[in-house]
């Protein structure tokens, strides 16, 4: 991308809409421009090579997380609770963690609270004996909480190690939809005495500006511990999660990188951030 | 908003005394901050600017009394010109049944889009059949199955074929053999990049010759959304764009970029989850919503 060896004005334009074209969004674009400036005075800098190698740090820097392992609870199980907005891919990725915890040694119930949508279940079901994972459901149309409730109880009961919580994609801008997953969040944490141990947000790698916005409000209602972000195997360069980190410093934990139970990473921020500037 | 951002512009310009051609790029830079965080792709953008500068130059916007203003009436005709005024306009075919299949991206609302388009195209006196050709996601044809079922329309569906080519031929003609006359082909989810996937497209188009081949896209796409509309269209010739998930906050710049690299017509915006929730799209609208 960046042909040119010295660095100038129209490299620093060049950067400008590589970033933008990646989905960075325009204020955080210009925070890290500015960042990179200062790097490029402090160490002066002389070579485009160099002032990309610095960018990527830049942005590697500003998505690492320690926090970015999956959380293991003391008592068992630990209960993830998948949300996000429609077709972001979360029923696909519970398949995806299901799989690697199970490589693992894992035991894992998959609960399937996406109660609403046509075939859901059925979908889930075909994706729990595709890993060997049990599954919890109930009859379609019926309150999703209760079937988190039923899948926590069986996994105490049995010495299950894992719940992993699918639910229905909702817009965040619905009210309703909204108190929906609250009350799951809170229904979940009567049956296990504390909070779902990972809280996570599926977000597509495609989306634009509007991942934030899809962030700052499941944040605010339900608290989100981590960020999946699926698609990156297409052409998007999930730069939005930039403006996710700046303003909320939830920490990305995995990447779908496909369709298949194995299609999932563990998230490296220098991996994302050489992705990026593809 | 765009219109309170230039009115600030406007504002700061005036302390400054007269306006000269110059403070027109002050305007712009505005222009620009907000269709990119509208998710208009950047050389979209770029080329609708330079549209812009051409009228507000050529106006003399600058000599107006409240250039803020005349920037953004320049700037909402523009705009809704682009996103194009044709009503929705099916190719209906001389001898159905009428074809219509359905393509875009894993996770893009395309099978919920088909039962959609089955109960409009119902309200409008047809009586349309459902293809289920994903025949990879799990459950994919059940789904497309209940979805007919709970709008009482039939779904042509193989639950052991691995070869959706095959699958279309024998739909259309289970299609005219029960003279419904409009057949709408729900297809699995593919990247535009993954070439034998979108080989296997081109190939259902060859066998079944569709009226009409419609991109079902999620309106809150970013920066990928030309590359996404390019490819599928220069390897099916779309006829046009559906939008899904417009019920929510994005502001939609997928639209105009999708419909400025393709000029594809925008047919429907899908406004929820439930199978009545389409919309023939409406330019002005969408034209107010992408200016924030
Ligand atoms: N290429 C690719 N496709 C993916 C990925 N993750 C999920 N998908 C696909 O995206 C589509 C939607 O995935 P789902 O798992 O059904 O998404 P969801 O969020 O559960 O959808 P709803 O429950 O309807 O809201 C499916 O076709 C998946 O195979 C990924 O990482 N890469
Ligand atoms: N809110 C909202 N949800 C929608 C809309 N259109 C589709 N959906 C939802 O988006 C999700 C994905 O829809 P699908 O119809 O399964 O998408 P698809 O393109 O067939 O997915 P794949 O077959 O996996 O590629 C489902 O939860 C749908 O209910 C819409 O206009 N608004
Ligand atoms: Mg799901
Ligand atoms: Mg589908």
């Amino acid at each position: 991308m960046l042909g040119r060896g010295i660095v100038d004005e129209q490299l620093f334009d060049d950067l400008e809409d590589a970033l933008t074209s990646a989905d960075v969004p325009v204020r955080v674009v210009d925070s890290i421009l500015e960042s990179l400036r200062e790097r490029v005075r402090a160490d002066r800098l002389r070579d485009a090579e160099d002032v990309r190698r610095a960018l990527k740090e830049e942005i590697a820097e500003r998505l690492r997380d320690a926090r970015s392992q999956l959380r293991r609870a003391e008592t068992a199980p630990t209960v993830l609770l998948f949300f996000g907005v429609n077709g972001a891919g979360k029923t696909t990725t519970i398949a995806k963690v299901a799989q690697m915890l199970m490589e693992r040694g894992e035991r894992v119930i998959l609960a399937a609270a996406d109660t609403f949508r046509a075939a859901a279940i059925d979908q889930l079901e075909i994706w729990a004996s595709r890993v060997g994972a049990e599954i919890v459901r109930a009859q379609p149309g019926g309150d999703p909480a209760a079937v988190v409730f039923d899948a926590i109880t069986a996994a105490k009961a049995r010495g299950i190690g894992y719940v992993l919580a699918d639910t229905a994609g909702r817009q965040h801008t619905k009210t309703s939809l909204m108190s929906e997953l609250e009350k799951i969040g809170r229904v979940t944490e009567k049956a296990l005495g504390r909070k779902a141990d990972e809280l996570l947000l599926v977000l597509d790698g495609n989306t634009g500006q509007n991942a934030i916005r899809q962030a700052e409000e499941f944040a605010r209602v339900m608290g989100v511990t981590g960020v999946v972000v699926t698609k990156l195997d297409g052409t998007p360069r999930g730069g939005a999660v930039l403006g996710i980190k700046q303003s909320l410093g939830i920490p990305i934990k995995f990447i779908g990188i496909g369709e298949k139970p194995s299609d999932l990473k563990p998230f490296d921020a220098d991996e994302f951030a050489e992705a990026l500037m593809e | 908003s765009l219109a309170s951002a230039l009115s600030g512009v406007f504002g700061r310009l005036r302390k400054r005394g007269r306006l000269s051609e110059s403070d027109v790029d002050e305007f712009l830079r505005e222009i620009r901050i907000a269709l990119l965080e509208a998710d208009v792709n950047l050389a979209v953008a770029k080329q609708f600017i330079a549209r812009i500068r051409e009228r507000a130059v050529g106006e003399h916007v600058i000599e107006s009394l409240t250039p803020d203003q005349t920037v953004l009436t320049i700037i909402h005709s523009e705009l809704t010109q682009l996103l194009g005024s044709e009503p929705v306009r099916f190719n209906w075919s001389p001898s159905p049944p009428t074809v219509i299949v359905l393509c875009g991206l894993q996770g893009s609302g395309k099978t919920t889009t088909a039962a959609k388009l089955a109960v409009w195209l119902k309200k409008q006196g047809k009586s349309p059949m459902l293809a289920a050709c994903d025949l990879q996601r799990p459950a994919a044809i059940t789904q497309l199955k209940v979805l007919g079922d709970s709008i009482e329309t039939p779904v042509f569906a193989d639950f052991d074929s691995k070869d959706p080519v095959s699958v279309a031929r024998r739909a259309k003609q289970e299609c005219s053999r029960l003279f419904r006359d409009v057949l709408i082909l729900d297809t699995a989810g593919r990247l535009q990049i993954d070439e034998p996937l979108m080989q296997e497209l081109a190939a259902i188009k060859t066998e079944l010759r569709p009226d009409e081949v419609l991109l079902v896209a999620d309106s809150t796409t970013g920066q990928e959304s030309t590359q996404i509309a390019e490819r599928f269209d220069e390897r099916l010739s779309l006829t046009g764009l559906i939008f899904s998930k417009t019920d929510g906050d994005t502001r939609g710049g997928a639209v105009l970029s999708m419909r400025a690299v393709t000029g594809k017509p925008v047919r429907f915006v899908g406004i929820g989850e439930q199978t009545d929730a389409l919309e023939p799209f409406i330019p002005d609208r969408f034209a107010q919503r992408i200016l924030g």
